[in-house]
């Protein structure tokens, strides 16, 4: 669908108009916490794994909210510059079902955003520093 | 920024490089116009440049809109969602999702539409893969992964800059400082011929 411009919209897009988006349905997963089973948590793996967070080791994944989940979280929310805190809290949550490129963040387990540079960084989201 | 594992780049023999669209999307001047605004933003920073050629089949570059499952393992997934993707170089696939409401021009901030997303912002972002770059945690950047509905952001960030000049070096013409331009201003100088 291509607007010529913002008047355009055909008339079945009304403005008040609710719609599901694909990730939307992760925002019942607020929360949740490690240990946990959701229904559904499986597709929240899939989403970490399509953008390189969880490497695919097995061809499903479990709804538990297990160790694997929690490191994607984390590193995740060190790329986004969220608190690094491994639950889905209410702003991690927003962060992920915002519409983004399908590019993967992590390619083969390696990136540059913040995750991957050093532990002194990421953690905190600034550098430490002592007053002489 | 980031790149992708390897540094995978453009060779230096091929600093001129082309684009072409897929055919069957049919697109108006008025469209590849915005494809073409969004290259002069990269070609600005970098000795890069990029023209349009009507040869799919021998451009570098190769802008196509697809639905679903377009054969290369990455489906599209519908409003929202993934928006589109580009691969490294030197593959110069270029796939923008078909489902997706985009807008060509306009304000798109003032559309009352939720789902509408701005053409521009998506294709200088995924030019930026096309050159070479991952993504970015510098949230002004291009290269960060998320592009909210109903906004634009078309500028390169210092943070794109220093990325691809790292891969490219700079261009001879370039003053070390992006001209701000106003939404309005770039809406009416970007309409014209490519």
């Amino acid at each position: 669908s291509l607007f010529p411009n913002i008047t355009a919209n055909p008339p079945w897009l009304h403005p008040n108009a609710t719609f599901l988006a694909p990730w939307d349905a992760f925002i019942k997963f607020a929360g949740c916490h490690s240990g946990e089973t959701r229904h559904g948590l499986s597709k929240l793996k899939h989403y970490f794994s399509n953008f390189g967070y969880i490497p695919i080791t097995a061809p499903n994944f479990s709804d538990d909210f297990d160790d694997e989940l929690e490191k994607a979280l984390k590193t995740y929310q060190q790329n986004f510059n969220l608190n690094v805190t491994g639950q889905l809290d209410d702003q991690t949550l927003q962060q992920i079902v915002k519409p983004r490129c399908g590019n993967a963040d992590i390619v083969n387990g390696t990136t540059s955003m913040n995750s991957g540079k050093s532990p002194s960084f990421h953690t905190t989201g600034h550098f430490h520093t002592t007053g002489h | 920024y980031s790149f992708f594992p390897g540094t995978p780049r453009w060779p230096a023999n091929r600093r001129d490089l082309t684009y072409g669209f897929l055919p069957g999307n049919e697109l108006t001047d008025e469209i590849k116009a915005v494809f073409s605004s969004a290259f002069q933003k990269w070609s600005a920073v970098t000795p890069l440049t990029f023209s349009q050629t009507d040869s799919l089949l021998t451009a570098d570059i190769k802008i196509g809109f697809y639905s679903g499952d377009h054969g290369d393992g990455e489906p599209f997934d519908g409003v929202l969602g993934t928006l589109a993707h580009a691969f490294s170089p030197p593959s110069g696939r270029f796939h923008l999702d078909a489902d997706e409401n985009w807008i060509v021009s306009g304000d798109v901030m003032r559309s009352a539409v939720p789902s509408a997303v701005d053409l521009e912002t998506v294709a200088v972002h995924e030019i930026g893969h096309l050159l070479g770059l991952g993504h970015s945690s510098v949230e002004d950047a291009i290269m960060y992964p998320t592009i909210t509905s109903r906004t634009r952001k078309v500028e390169l960030a210092n943070d794109d800059i220093e990325g691809i000049q790292w891969l490219y070096g700079s261009n001879p013409n370039y003053n070390g400082s992006t001209t701000p331009t106003s939404t309005t201003e770039e809406r009416e100088t970007s309409g014209g011929e490519i």
